[in-house]
C-alpha cells in the first residue's frame, strides 16, 4: 500500500480547481518557497484521514481551512486520497482505495466517501488503523516537532510501545 | 501482556542498534527503567555518538536529537508497519554530515515504505525518487511535477 | 499608564513597519483587539507578504512566522534597548530568499547593537564580522576563530 | 556596551581549561558540526548572567552543568563574561565589566564576582536590567524557539510591551 494520487479542492492555499499530485512509491521530496504551501500538502493528507483537531491542521478553527484568498466565497473543501492497494495491506478487495472528505458551507459536517460510495466515518476505522499509526501517529512528523521526540519521558516513551502492542 | 511488551522492546531495539550504528557509528538502544517492574517505569533511550560519551536523548544538541528521534520513530516500523510517512522539514536542524546520514537512511527505509518529505536543502533532493515542487501565484499554490535522475547533481531545480 | 503603553505601541508598530516593507515588501503592522479598552484585550500583529492577503501572525506558514517574529522581536528595541542579542539557528527553516533577507535585517541591526547567532548555512556566514568555529574533540569542546573578509565567497572555513 | 570575552571553564562540553573567545562589536556567527557545543556558549552567557532555570539551560539538574566527559571528577563550573563599557551604559564606572559566576562542589551555591570582588547576586539587579531584557528575555531566542514567538496569542503579546513599560 502507498499514497498514488493527491486531489486537493479549496483546502488552505489551494483553490478552486483540482490540484493533483501522482506519487510514485519510494522516496518522495516535496519543495519550494516559504508559505509556498508544502505543509499544506501535508495538512490535507491528514485532512482526508479523518483529522478533526484544528490544531493539528495548524488552524485556528475549521472554518479556517476554506481557501479564502478572494474572501469568504469559497464554500466547498474537498480532498481525495487514493492508495495503491494491489498488495491488499487495506482490507478492500480493489486494486485502488479512494477515500474522499469534503466539507459544505462554513458549518457543515464532513461527509465521506469510499471509492465514490458515501460512508460513515466510523466504518473507516480499519482503513485507517492500517494506514495512519493510530493512535500515536508515529509515522506523521509536522514542520519543528521531531526533537520533541526525542524529548519525550521516559514514561511516554514507554506508552508509545505499550499502546502498538 | 508482558511478554508481548518485551517481544516489541527487543524487535524496537534491535532495529535501533543495526540502523545507528551502520549509518551514524556509534550506537544506540533501549533500556527499561525497573525490569523486575516493566510498567511502574518507562523506557529510556540511550545514544552514543562516535567518540562521545552515552547520552540520554534528552540531554544531546539539537542536531543530535533529530537523529535519535528518527532512528526511534523508524524502528517503531518493526512493530507497527506504516505504510508511508510524512515528514516535514527534519532536516533543517542537521549538519551537513548528518544531513547526508539521514538521507541514507530515509533512502534505505523508502524500499520499504512510501516516504513524502518537505525539505529546503538541495543536497536531501538530490537523492529522492521523485519531487514534486509548489510555489504560489496569486496567493493560490500551484504544483510543480519534475522527474530527477537520482543524484544528477547538474540538474538544478527549475523555478 | 494608558498613554505610557501607547507610545510604546506606535514606536515598536513603526519600527516593525519600517523594517518589514524596506526588506521583505508588502507591510506589517501591530493592532489592538480593543481601542476603548486596552488593557481588556490583546495586541494582534498582522503581516501581509507581497502578492498575498493580509494574515494574522499564527496562520503563517514555518518561514513566514520565523520573519514576523524576527522582526516584531527587533522591534521591541525601540522600547527596551538590549546591549546584545542571541539567536540560536533562526535561519533553520528559511529558504534561499529569506535567508538572505534575514541576513540584511540583521546586519542592519548589529550597526547598533550586537548580534551573537549560532548558524549552520554558509550563506549566513559570509555576510558576519567575525566567526567561531567550535568543534568536538573527544567529547570536549573546542573553539576556532577566524576573520573573514566579508562576503569573500573563496574564503571557505577551515575545517 | 558589548560582550567583549567570555572565558569558560567546565561548564557542559567545555574542558577543565579556561576556553576563551574574544568577541567584536557587530554581527558574530558561532558554527560547526551538530553536537560540537555552540548552543552551549549561548547556555554558558545565560548562565553567567544568573539564569537559574535548569529548563533554559538544556539540563534536567544544575549538577549536569559540569563537564562529565571524564566522569564525575569534575567540581568546578566557572563562566567570566566581560562588557565593554566605555559606553557607560551598565551604572559601574569602568572601561570593562567582568561578571563571574562560580560553583564549586556538585550541591554548592553559585558565587558571583564583579570584576574581581565577591559579590551578592541581590546586587546585581541593575547591572542585570540593563544586558538581559528582564522578564521577557526577548534579546535571547533558544534553537527551535523563533516560530513559538509568532505564536503568541494577543494577550500574551500585549503584555511583553505592558512589562516593558
Ligand atoms: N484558508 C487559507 N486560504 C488561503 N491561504 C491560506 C489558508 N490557510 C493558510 N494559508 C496560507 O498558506 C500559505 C502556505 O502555508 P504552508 O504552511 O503550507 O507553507 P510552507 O510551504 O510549508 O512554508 P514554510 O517553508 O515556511 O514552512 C501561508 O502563507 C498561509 O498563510
Ligand atoms: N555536562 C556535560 N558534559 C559534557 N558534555 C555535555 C554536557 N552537557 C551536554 N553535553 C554535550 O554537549 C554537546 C553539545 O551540545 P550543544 O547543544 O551545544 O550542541 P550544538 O553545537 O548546539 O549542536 P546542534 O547543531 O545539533 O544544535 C552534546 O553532545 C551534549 O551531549
Ligand atoms: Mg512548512
Ligand atoms: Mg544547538
Amino acid at each position: 500500500v502507498f499514497i498514488k494520487k493527491l486531489e486537493i479542492y479549496g483546502f488552505k492555499s489551494f483553490g478552486f480547481k483540482n490540484t493533483i499530485l501522482n506519487f510514485n512509491d519510494g522516496l518522495i521530496a516535496v519543495t519550494g518557497p516559504n508559505g509556498s504551501g508544502k505543509s499544506n500538502v501535508l495538512d490535507a493528507i491528514m485532512f482526508s484521514l479523518g483529522e478533526n483537531s484544528p490544531k493539528a491542521l495548524r488552524v485556528d478553527k475549521f472554518q479556517s481551512l476554506f481557501h479564502d484568498t478572494y474572501g469568504r466565497a469559497n464554500k466547498l473543501v474537498r480532498v481525495s486520497i487514493t492508495f495503491d492497494n494491489k498488495d491488499r495491506g487495506i482490507p478492500v478487495n480493489a486494486d485502488h482505495v479512494t477515500l474522499t472528505r469534503e466539507i459544505e458551507g462554513n458549518a457543515g459536517d464532513s461527509q465521506y466517501y469510499l471509492n465514490g460510495k458515501r460512508v460513515n466515518k466510523s466504518t473507516l476505522t480499519e482503513l485507517l488503523q492500517v494506514v495512519v499509526a493510530i493512535p500515536a501517529k508515529i509515522n506523521i512528523v509536522q514542520q519543528g516537532m521531531i526533537t520533541r521526540i526525542s524529548e519525550l519521558n521516559s514514561e511516554e516513551r514507554r506508552k508509545i510501545i505499550e499502546d502498538i502492542v | 501482556k508482558e511478554n508481548m511488551f518485551m517481544d516489541a522492546f527487543l524487535k524496537v531495539n534491535q532495529d535501533i542498534n543495526s540502523t545507528f550504528s551502520s549509518v551514524v557509528g556509534g550506537n544506540s538502544w533501549l533500556e527499561l527503567e525497573n525490569q523486575e517492574d516493566i510498567f511502574s517505569a518507562g523506557v529510556r533511550l540511550i545514544v552514543q555518538f562516535p567518540g562521545k560519551p552515552r547520552r540520554e536523548s534528552t540531554s544531546l544538541s539539537g542536531g543530535e536529537k533529530t537523529m535519535a528521534a528518527t532512528i526511534f520513530l523508524l524502528a517503531l516500523q518493526a512493530i507497527k508497519p506504516s505504510p508511508f510517512y510524512l515528514m516535514d522539514e527534519i532536516d533543517a536542524h542537521l549538519d551537513a554530515e548528518n544531513t547526508d546520514r539521514l538521507s541514507r537512511i530515509l533512502e534505505e527505509r523508502a524500499q520499504k515504505n512510501q516516504i513524502i518529505m518537505v525539505t529546503l536543502k538541495d543536497s536531501t533532493i538530490s537523492r529522492v525518487d521523485q519531487i514534486f515542487g509548489v510555489y504560489p501565484k496569486n496567493g493560490v499554490s500551484q504544483i510543480l511535477k519534475y522527474k530527477y535522475p537520482k543524484r544528477a547533481e547538474s540538474n538544478k531545480i527549475p523555478v
